[in-house]
């Protein structure tokens, strides 16, 4: 799945 | 969350604090270079501009700002804090820093996860991370000096992206899907650069020397 993952690294 | 993860934004947060005690305490610059930290405060400035737009955690949220915080005052202090800036040497400092914004701006143009206006300059501050230290490299180099707090500064900005690349081994293994060439490759490029830093910083430590 190609879901658009968050950023959620510094 | 993992603790390599941790490790880094502690080690990350410390370089930055590091070098804002010698600013603040010893009102001196003396071989940092503003050319660094005027592209880590761009690196920030273009990373979390999704501060405003997707919230991760209250962690996430704090060292975002932490870190935006700390590098646009530690620009501001050696710009423009009278006794600051006169310790700048600004002779020596002369990597042309410009020539690195524009090329890591072509390249996240053409190699970015999504062609989003966001997502393009997450990319782009990826690349000027991987070579914002440069011109401190160049600037120590000349100095000639890593026996202060800037030597710290530079060992523990070294080993926040070391810690980093142990996080996204951990965390490769641990969660599908977890799969960002860009960020890995920009991380190693990174890493590899301080290479030569830490042998020599080491050499201090084992000869206990001052190192040439």
């Amino acid at each position: 799945d190609d879901e658009y993952h968050e950023h959620d690294e510094l | 969350m993992n603790i390599f993860r941790l490790a880094g934004d502690m080690t990350h947060l410390a370089s930055v604090l590091v070098l804002l005690l010698k600013i603040h305490t010893i009102k001196s610059c003396a071989g940092v270079s503003l050319r660094t930290q005027e592209l880590y405060a761009i690196v920030f400035a273009t990373r979390y501009l999704d501060i405003f737009t997707s919230f991760v955690s209250v962690y996430n949220t704090f060292m975002k700002l932490v870190f935006l915080g700390s590098s646009f005052s530690i620009v501001w202090y050696m710009r423009y804090h009278k006794a600051v800036h006169r310790t700048y040497d600004r002779e020596q400092d002369t990597f042309r820093h410009w020539f690195l914004v524009l090329p890591c701006l072509v390249l996240a143009l053409l190699i970015h996860e999504k062609f989003t206006f966001l997502e393009v300059l997450w990319t782009f501050s990826l690349y000027l991370e991987a070579v914002a230290i440069l011109p401190q490299l160049v600037l120590l180099q000349r100095t000639r000096n890593i026996d202060n707090l800037t030597g710290q500064y530079i060992f523990l900005l070294g080993g926040y992206r070391g810690l980093y690349i142990l996080n996204w081994i951990y965390r490769y293994f641990t969660e599908p899907h977890f799969v960002h060439w860009i960020t890995w490759i920009a991380g190693l490029v990174q890493t590899l650069l301080y290479a030569d830093f830490f042998y020599y910083y080491f050499l201090r430590f084992i000869g206990g020397r001052g190192v040439e």
